[in-house]
């Protein structure tokens, strides 16, 4: 599904140094795949993560998704495989701040021009706990909730790719397990889940681990017994 | 330092469903301890540090902070008291977007009206781990990164009263022990910590942890050893 080959990416910030987040990653993820990503902070998961979402592009290197080159593709089309093929949890969570928790989850329905389905919506909610919070704004969240919004916002269009940046920072270890089992039963379903995350015990539910650290690719495992 | 009775908080948004995020909290905490607050996502711990931290009142109860009722102040009292004695930490950070890694440190010195020192505010980056992105802003920062910026803020005026809420949510755990190595200098200096964490491991830093669950104290233990 993913496969990435001298995947560089640098930010450059007008007169300032330049900041070189990912050097040189070799990378392929098949279909079905449930894989963490680690490493420090500042050592290029979120960047990795963004590019693999199509929401960024590498400065070298190439990216197959589905063995689409997406170097090439189109803001529109980039905008088009996100939308049908990748459900995307951000490390900010992103949401829209004047919205409900059910509006904010309803609008990749929107992006999709599908059938608005409320009662979709609803059960994306209630399947994260978050049934008693539908008509709260973002503001009138605990920091926890807002990110299981998040994670209702990026499985409502059941897509075959769920990227999650650290889904269970904000969450009790109990709330976590909840996230941790959804994920797990969407994997056996056959979706691909690439997470990012800092705890290792997160870590331990996914198949292969593979640790960033300075922009770079430094171990790359299959879990035993998953 | 702190001494609450009979705490309550109810958010009431209009015509929809009152929330009672705190039911009746009792609980007192002298100068110079380390607490840790844990409890499952939406049990009231952002509420009370919002409240500790004098940015928000209870609807019920009394909250004493050094010996003053603080129900009965005005904002700019208010304000004093936050902006001279107490550095705190957001769950979800509220840095300033345009401006940069520096300039959201060197704040509080601003609201404070002393000398504005540029030194000082580079030192508490590079504490964090930060020298090499002091003009960066929010956006070119990561997740860790800007947890960073926030915890040098919350440090930079060196306030007696340091309140964290989740400070390590966004860090690998060699970072996140950095931090805590820090907090635990702080508090051998004398200073008064409370921090609300999810992980264990983290809470262990502290000398005294207490669990939240449904707004209600349930638990409240020293920690041995400590
Ligand atoms: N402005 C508001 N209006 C209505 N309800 C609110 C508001 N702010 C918070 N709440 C509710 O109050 C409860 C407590 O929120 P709080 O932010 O204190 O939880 P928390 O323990 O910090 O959770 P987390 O671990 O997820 O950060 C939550 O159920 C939340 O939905
Ligand atoms: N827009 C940008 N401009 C300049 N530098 C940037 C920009 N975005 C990110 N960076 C830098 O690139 C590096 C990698 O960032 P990235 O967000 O991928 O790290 P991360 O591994 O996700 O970290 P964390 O665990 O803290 O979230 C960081 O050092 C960061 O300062
Ligand atoms: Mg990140
Ligand atoms: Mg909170």
């Amino acid at each position: 599904l993913i496969s990435v080959t001298n995947l560089r990416k640098v930010y450059s910030s007008g007169d300032e140094v330049e900041v070189v987040a990912l050097k040189d990653a070799d990378l392929t993820i098949e279909h079905g795949e449930f894989v963490a990503i680690m490493g420090p902070s500042g050592s290029g998961k979120s960047t990795l993560m963004h590019i693999f979402g199509c929401l960024d592009q590498p400065t070298e290197g190439t990216y197959l998704f589905d063995g689409i080159d997406v170097g090439g593709l189109s803001d529109d089309k980039l905008a088009e495989i996100r939308n049908k093929k990748i459900g995307f949890v951000f490390q900010q969570f992103n949401l829209l701040p004047r919205t409900s928790a059910l509006d904010n989850v309803i609008l990749p329905l929107l992006y999709n021009r599908e059938f608005i389905d409320r009662e979709k919506a609803r059960l994306a909610l209630d399947r994260v706990g978050l049934s008693e919070r539908y008509h709260h704004h973002p503001s009138q969240l605990s920091g926890g909730q807002q990110q299981r919004v998040a994670i209702a916002r990026a499985l409502v269009t059941e897509p075959t790719l769920i990227m999650a940046d650290e889904p269970t920072g904000a969450l009790d270890t109990k709330s976590g397990d909840e996230i941790m089992a959804i994920f797990q039963e969407l994997n056996e379903e056959g979706k691909t889940i690439i997470l990012v995350t800092h705890e290792l015990y997160i870590a331990e539910h996914a198949k292969r681990v593979i640790f960033l650290k300075d922009g770079e690719i430094v171990s790359d495992k299959r879990l035993k017994n998953r």
